[in-house]
């Protein structure tokens, strides 16, 4: 990604597995 | 060109594989140490241990569903790295160091070993 512009993004990625359902 | 980077995403993907082995889902193999048992995912165990990664990419290996440790390892000592492996967090407790430095050897968590070094040095007075 050299060369890229790079926006960092802080909040979650993917959802959440439960602890249990 | 931009892209963006998901500063939290590698933790959040180790977040939801923790959570898959506290429901028992889609580990595929059991950790006999001593009597006690430890489920786990085979690509975690040999993404984070030397010893794992030779064992299961072994193709005599790679199929089994149950592998026993040296019964010298102490379960205590291996839940710790376990727990690490799967939340990178590694609990140093005073009491069960020599434990978890002997396994991190056995296991060749060289990094680890590392670790416990340094935190023996620095609690020798």
């Amino acid at each position: 990604y050299e060369g890229v512009n790079t926006i960092k993004e802080m909040g979650r990625s993917i959802h959440e597995i439960p602890r249990q359902d | 060109d931009s892209c963006i980077q998901f500063t939290r995403h590698a933790s959040d993907v180790l977040l939801n594989l923790n959570r898959l082995r506290s429901r028992d889902i889609l580990t595929d193999v059991t950790i006999l140490v001593n009597r006690q048992q430890f489920r786990a995912h085979k690509t975690v165990l040999m993404a984070c241990s030397g010893l794992f990664y030779s064992i299961f990419t072994d193709s005599l290996k790679c199929s089994l569903n149950a592998i026993s440790l040296d019964p010298k390892v102490d379960p205590d000592g291996f839940a710790i790295l376990l727990e690490f492996m799967y939340t990178s967090r590694l609990s140093l407790k005073e009491s069960l160091i020599m434990a978890i430095m002997n396994t991190a050897i056995y296991l060749q968590m060289d990094h680890v070993v590392d670790t416990c070094h340094r935190f023996i040095k620095s609690s020798d007075p």
